[in-house]
């Protein structure tokens, strides 16, 4: 572990525990995309395959069973809450993620660490969370207004990523034959995804205006 | 290479 794998940890659950925040608080979803909360739980749920089988550490485990359990939870909350399901933007979040499941997948056959079913969904996982944000992305430009707890959400979550990649250039320098082809090829594509997001999150925040994507 | 070298991050 090294501060820039901990930081990018503690930012990614800073992001959950935000979305979490604003539809208890608001007991509101506007402007949440659900399609984007139901790819991270896919994303989990895959790539913690191992959950059972594999103890890496405490803390790993832990991390694991919060991020499955939040992001079921979102899901559910956005789906079946009496409330909460009531202010989800159906009209606007149309984004149709069965590609970004399917071509994922196709490329996970493709390129594996190893080809067994752990290590095929595992590679699906990482390259379908490098695209699980674009539904919630297209959802942001198309509601104009973002409240600041979906914006902070979306900031903190693509800064995760940016985290690990610190993380990963600190570990090629010091750990010998450390390498992370597929996962650090898909961390850096994810992060781009972000970077028109990060731009006009930085405007907003430089201007003290509120957060506005171009349609 | 061994499983945890390379699944030890989430």
């Amino acid at each position: 572990m090294n501060v820039f794998r901990l930081a990018g940890d503690m930012t990614h659950l800073l992001s959950i525990l935000l979305l979490l925040l604003k539809i208890y608080a608001t007991k509101s979803c506007s402007g949440v995309s659900r399609k984007t909360q139901e790819l991270y739980a896919i994303v989990f749920i895959f790539r913690y395959l191992d959950l059972f089988t594999d103890f890496i550490s405490v803390y790993n485990t832990f991390m694991k069973v919060v991020f499955i359990a939040s992001s079921l939870a979102i899901v559910w909350c956005m789906r079946f809450h009496p409330v909460v399901r009531r202010s989800y933007d159906r009209e606007l979040d149309t984004f149709r993620y069965f590609f970004l499941v399917g071509a994922s997948f196709a490329l996970a056959l493709i390129w594996h660490e190893k080809f067994s079913v752990q290590e095929v969904f595992w590679a699906f996982s990482i390259y379908l969370e490098a695209v699980a944000i674009l539904p919630q992305l297209v959802l942001l430009q198309r509601s104009g207004n973002v409240d600041n707890l979906t914006g902070q959400y979306v900031f903190f979550l693509g800064a995760y990523r940016a985290f690990y990649i610190l993380n990963w250039i600190y570990r090629y320098l010091t750990e010998p034959r450390f390498t992370r082809w597929i996962a650090g090829t898909s961390g850096v594509v994810q992060t781009a995804l972000y970077a028109d997001f990060f731009y006009y999150y930085f405007i907003s925040w430089k201007n003290n205006s509120k957060l506005k994507l171009p349609a | 290479r061994h499983y945890e070298d390379y699944h030890d991050e989430l």
